[in-house]
């Protein structure tokens, strides 16, 4: 464990007495390292070390007798601001209906997050959620099974109908008709890099005008996660990130990173295919499981 | 800076840089950097062309030396069964229709097999790609034993003269100790019932994936032979670095890549193409 690793470099030190900035890189290089094997992004990690860095060379760790778990503090002190710090919880429309726009790469959870979050507010409010991937073989279908399973409201295209933004004004007249207070698009996968998809991400947002544009993301995406939070951000204004198959074993550095490049907060966890599986982002925890 | 001296520290900090970013891990980023140095010192002017080259080739040679690396699903005298197996949505349905479509065109006579029994409307989603490609698809109802489809899909294999199976499963995160079980189970129903088939059991890792790949690799590894991995999504920025560390520690190759969405989107994996894309 870090812990374990820092307490490692500073041990033989307490005999000799002063710490220096050597000792201190030493103790950094095996941050760097913990943060890096937890998928956190090249950049991030390294203005994140230089942070920590700047704080451990001050006195309070120098003359610490314990300077191994002072800069453990200070690592989590640092992560935690990083990460935002606190619950950031769904953002709701003082006009009802709220609009929820759920987009990210391909298989990252869009679908089974969409019908999950639903659930979770379906106690305090009407949910509907409405089918806008045409391209995904049976992607209507799963929305559908999902939602009934679910028990929530579903609206979908007719057969053949291809036009995602036709289908955004039929369901918010549908919506209108029968009294949903929440809509939740679920969206087709799509790379950062395909521009005509990008193009037509931004025209659904502007179809839908969101209350929320949600990235969801894979726990166990790796270094790009950087670039495709910055372009799916560049496109669409995100206003929070869900988090997926936390309930793997990844350690989930991804959630920093993309923090970091857009400064929206991560809002749910998925932690499981079940619909009940969706929690409150815990930053804190995460934080730990970051740095294994 | 690059102009035929000794490399500075920055070349070999942006060498460093290229490695971790393509997702290869610190680990091994560190252990072929040092080698690298060692290596450089015999080398009178070293820079940035002639250094990226000699890397090229150390990471080729990596490759290369694990067996199987870019080889296509074997056929023999018997038929072959093709396992698609791998976390929740790393793109095993899809790579299963681009296999069928494949092999089809190359006159094999394909079956498919629906085996993830569980999640919502997985199997019209394998039906409708079967449809695309004039594929059999076997299934069973929805909430039925993923076994069973299993065992139905060999005895229609062996009724239809089919050379190929390829049966698909549900997406599994390696920590779930329950499915990791029903894979294996999978495994004996394809031992008992066609023991003299080619088995490829194929893991399907998704280009984005971080270093919980490895973690994948060695546990679905330990849980039943694989023969190979297809890194989906390969069409996306993300180098697959992670297969760097799969290779070499579990000697796993990789087989296939995917390219996109479309059912001919599946190529054999080229470790030259591969170490190309990962060094920019
Ligand atoms: N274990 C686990 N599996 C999840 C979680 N969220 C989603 N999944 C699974 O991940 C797979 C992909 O989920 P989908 O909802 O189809 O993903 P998607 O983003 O809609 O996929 P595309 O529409 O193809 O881009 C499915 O097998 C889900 O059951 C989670 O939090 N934990
Ligand atoms: N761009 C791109 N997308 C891909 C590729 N392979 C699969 N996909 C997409 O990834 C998403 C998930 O693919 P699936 O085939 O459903 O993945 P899966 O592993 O079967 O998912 P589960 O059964 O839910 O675990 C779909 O939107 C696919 O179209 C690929 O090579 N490139
Ligand atoms: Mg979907
Ligand atoms: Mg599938």
């Amino acid at each position: 464990s870090l812990r374990e690793r820092l307490e490692g470099v500073f041990k033989g030190l307490k005999n000799r007495g002063k710490l220096t900035e050597e000792d201190i890189s030493a103790a950094l290089r095996n941050v760097r390292r913990a943060l890096l094997e937890g998928d956190v992004n090249f950049r991030v990690a390294r203005d994140l070390v230089e942070k920590i860095r700047e704080r451990a060379l001050g006195r309070d760790v120098l003359d610490s007798i314990t300077p191994a778990q002072q800069v453990i503090a200070i690592v989590f002190e640092e992560i935690s601001a990083l990460m935002g710090g606190g619950r950031h919880a769904l953002a709701f429309s003082s006009k009802p209906p709220s609009k929820y726009l759920l987009v990210g790469l391909q298989g990252s959870g869009k679908t089974t997050t969409c019908v999950k979050i639903a659930k979770k507010i379906s106690d305090s409010h009407k949910p509907l959620v409405v089918a806008c991937d045409f391209r995904r073989p049976a992607a209507v279908e799963q929305l559908r099974v999902l939602a009934q399973q679910a028990g929530i409201g579903f609206f979908g295209p007719e057969e053949g109908e291809k036009d995602a933004r036709l289908i955004v004004d039929k369901a918010l007249d549908y919506a209108a008709q029968r009294l949903y207070d929440v809509i939740l698009f679920d969206t087709a996968g799509r790379l950062d890099i395909d521009e005509d998809l990008m193009d037509e991400l931004a025209s659904l947002g502007q179809a839908v005008e969101p209350t929320e544009t949600l990235l969801v993301v894979d726990a166990m995406t790796g270094q790009e996660a950087v670039n495709v939070a910055s372009a799916f951000h560049g496109r669409i204004p995100l206003t929070g990130i869900v988090l997926t198959k936390v309930d793997g074993d990844s350690r989930g550095g991804a959630s920093l990173s993309v923090r970091a490049v857009t400064g929206v907060p991560v809002k749910f966890a998925g932690v499981g295919e079940r619909i009940a599986d969706l929690e409150q982002f815990d930053p804190d925890r995460m934080a730990q499981r970051i740095l294994g | 800076l690059f102009s035929g001296e000794v490399p500075t520290e920055s070349f070999w900090d942006s060498l460093e840089e290229t490695l971790i970013s393509g997702d290869a891990g610190i680990e091994l980023t560190g252990e072929i950097i040092r080698n690298l140095r060692e290596k450089s010192g015999f080398f009178r002017a070293m820079n940035r062309e002639n250094g990226l080259s000699l890397l090229a080739g150390v990471l080729y040679e990596h490759l290369a030396a694990v067996k199987g690396t870019g080889e296509p699903v074997r056929f023999g005298q018997a038929p072959t069964v093709v396992l698609l197996l791998g976390v929740n949505g790393s793109g095993k349905t899809t790579t299963a229709a681009k296999m069928a479509w494949n092999l089809q065109k190359e006159g094999k006579k394909v079956i498919l097999a629906a085996a993830d029994t569980f999640r919502a409307a997985a199997a019209d989603q394998l039906k409708a790609w079967g449809e695309r490609s004039g594929t059999r698809v076997v299934t069973h109802a929805p909430g039925g034993d993923p076994g069973a489809v299993v065992f139905d899909a060999i005895q229609a294999a062996k009724a239809g003269g089919h050379d190929c199976l390829v049966i698909d499963t549900a997406g599994r995160l390696h920590t779930k100790a329950n499915l990791m079980e029903e894979l294996i189970k999978m495994t004996r129903i394809i031992e008992r019932n066609c023991p003299e088939w080619i088995v490829e059991s194929l893991l399907v890792i998704d280009a984005v994936t971080g270093q919980n790949g490895f973690r994948q690799a060695q546990a679905f590894g330990n849980a039943i032979p694989l023969t190979g991995a297809v890194i989906s999504k390969y069409d996306h920025t993300a180098k697959g670095g992670i297969i760097l560390s799969v290779g070499r520690e579990l000697g796993l190759p990789v087989r296939y890549v995917g390219l996109g969405e479309g059912i001919e989107d599946l190529k054999l994996f080229e470790p030259e193409e591969f170490v190309d894309a990962l060094l920019g």
